[in-house]
């Protein structure tokens, strides 16, 4: 494994982490998407079944347990414990637009035609698209008072290492997984639209109401 | 045995 891989691993659940203590410190999910993060947990769930089948390492099962436990919990606190703060009426994405196309195109476009197998295939497609309700909600409001830099930061730092690592991962060891690869770099440009949204509208809305 | 199959990333 090269040393992309354990950086970039936890970048993700850093970043589902950070956005959890800051909910359970503000005691507020205002501004965060239930419906992006509902997709996460979604994407992990449909992503490690192969828990049940195949055992990799006790790192790759822990991670994913990690990466399981830590979306699940974000789910929980903006649907149930913190319900009252989430801004559902600005979170109006139709995930059914994502959801299905992505249902569609996993089962004609995959590695291998079986159940698991496209199961996998329909998180990694969904991944790549399942921060566009954020992306939207962004757009919408213009503010994420809860989304801090950290979340973003991470988030973006989990893309880029994975894209790393499957640069090394085909040049040293002749792995490349065409999948996962192209999913990945639909996300990474989603992420950059992300990042660009919130330089845009974010800081510079923070940066208006600054007391003069 | 095929690589992209074991599905060792995350």
């Amino acid at each position: 494994m090269n040393i992309f891989r354990p950086t970039g691993d936890p970048s993700h659940p850093a970043a589902i982490v950070i956005l959890l203590l800051k909910i359970w410190k503000t005691r507020s999910c205002a501004g965060i998407s239930g419906k992006s993060q509902l997709l996460f947990a979604l994407v992990f769930t449909t992503r490690y079944l192969g828990l049940f089948t195949s055992f990799i390492s006790l790192y790759n099962t822990s991670m994913k347990l990690i990466y399981i436990a830590c979306s699940y919990a974000t789910v929980y606190l903006i649907y149930m414990k913190f319900k009252a703060t989430y801004d559902g009426n600005h979170d109006t994405f139709r995930v059914e637009f994502l959801v299905v196309p992505v249902g569609g195109v996993s089962f004609l476009v995959n590695h291998d035609f079986s159940p698991l197998e496209i199961l996998w295939t329909f998180s990694i497609y969904l991944e790549s698209v399942a921060i566009l309700p954020q992306l939207f909600m962004i757009s919408k409001t213009g503010e994420t008072e809860t989304i801090t830099n950290h979340y973003l930061f991470f988030l973006c730092l989990s893309r880029a290492l994975y894209l790393v690592n499957w640069i090394w991962r085909f040049y040293f060891e002749g792995f490349f997984d065409l999948i996962a690869v192209v999913a990945g770099g639909v996300q990474t440009i989603l992420y950059c639209d992300f990042f660009y949204l919130h330089l845009t509208k974010v800081l510079k809305g923070k940066k208006l109401s600054l007391p003069a | 045995k095929n690589a992209v199959l074991t599905h060792d990333e995350l």
